[in-house]
């Protein structure tokens, strides 16, 4: 799976996200890349959320629209990402990564998996990881 | 504002092999699309310039480089979405076309509706005038043999990718 978040110098956020699905997946089997509030969400008055991950678990959450949920009630990107990754992790017993953007442009890549490609440009700097604490 | 643009590359197995081929394709994603904001861009086609980047990397596990099925064959999701206004458009179980999230921006600009699957978003790619491509041009070999590797007796796809996206 991949996705992007941004926000422009208007302020608009939006967010995009694209899966080939699992390996060797049933025909037809869809997750949660093409359901919003699961594979992302975008809402300019709190900012943009796209996942990846297991699929079933992220939808039975409802992944993105849960962080936005988060940074609705005054959590920051990463406190709002920590804490859907968290709360999927116990009620589902699934994993997965978010990236997140918020309406003032902090930003944020986590992940409850072993690893999770990502990268960011913010101020013409650009950072990019792969495994956790990079 | 100042414009921040965020990628990923999924959460999926990390081969050592190609690692920095990983690294190298969400900066490049990140760098098209930052470069679209700073030329006063919108967030929403720096989303999808930025994601065609990588569904056009065979690294990454969308468009070109998708897993497969298992029949063998390609079946692609993707959603976009607008926070200005909260308008979104999706396609899911998608074949034959290189660049699914262009479709589903198609989905929201073009339709009223959220999501269309299967032949539908097929035939709709087509009204459209997005290229058919045959779908053995978006399977790498990398992807038919991991599907090959996961047909032998005993194998389980699920258990293997536990821990992983």
């Amino acid at each position: 799976t991949v996705g992007a978040v941004a926000i422009d110098s208007e302020g608009n956020v939006a967010c995009a996200t694209s899966t080939g699905g699992l390996t060797n997946k049933m025909i037809g089997r869809v997750g949660d890349t093409a359901c919003i509030g699961s594979g992302g969400y975008a809402d300019n008055a709190f900012g943009a959320v796209s996942t990846t991950g297991h699929g079933e678990s992220i939808m039975k959450v409802t992944l993105a629209r849960l962080i936005i949920n988060h940074m609705e009630q005054g959590m920051s990107p990463e406190e709002a990402a920590e804490a859907g990754l968290k709360y999927m992790k116990t009620r589902v017993n699934g994993l997965g990564g978010v990236i997140v953007v918020n309406s003032s442009g902090d930003w944020t890549a986590k992940f409850s998996t072993k690893q999770m490609t990502w990268a960011a440009v913010q101020d013409d700097q650009l950072q990019v990881g792969v495994y956790h604490g990079e | 504002m100042k414009p921040v643009i965020v990628v990923h590359g999924g959460a999926g197995t990390i081969v050592k092999e190609y690692e920095e081929g990983y690294r190298t394709g969400v900066k490049r994603a990140a760098l098209k699309g930052y470069d679209c904001l700073r030329q006063k861009g919108a967030a929403l086609t720096a989303v999808e310039e930025a994601v065609v980047v990588l569904e056009n990397d065979p690294h990454f596990n969308a468009g070109y480089g998708s897993v497969l099925n298992e029949e063998g064959d390609v079946e692609m999701d993707a959603i976009i979405m607008d926070g200005r206004n909260l308008m979104s458009g999706a396609v899911s179980a998608v074949r034959c076309i290189a660049n699914p999230i262009t479709l589903a921006r198609l989905v929201m600009e073009k339709t009223d509706h959220m999501l269309l699957t299967c032949k539908g978003a097929s035939l709709f790619a087509k009204a459209q005038g997005i290229p058919e491509i045959p779908n053995e041009k978006l399977i790498t070999e990398r992807s038919r043999e991991r599907w090959k590797t996961n047909l032998h007796p005993g194998s389980n796809p699920v258990v293997s990718q536990i821990g992983l996206g």
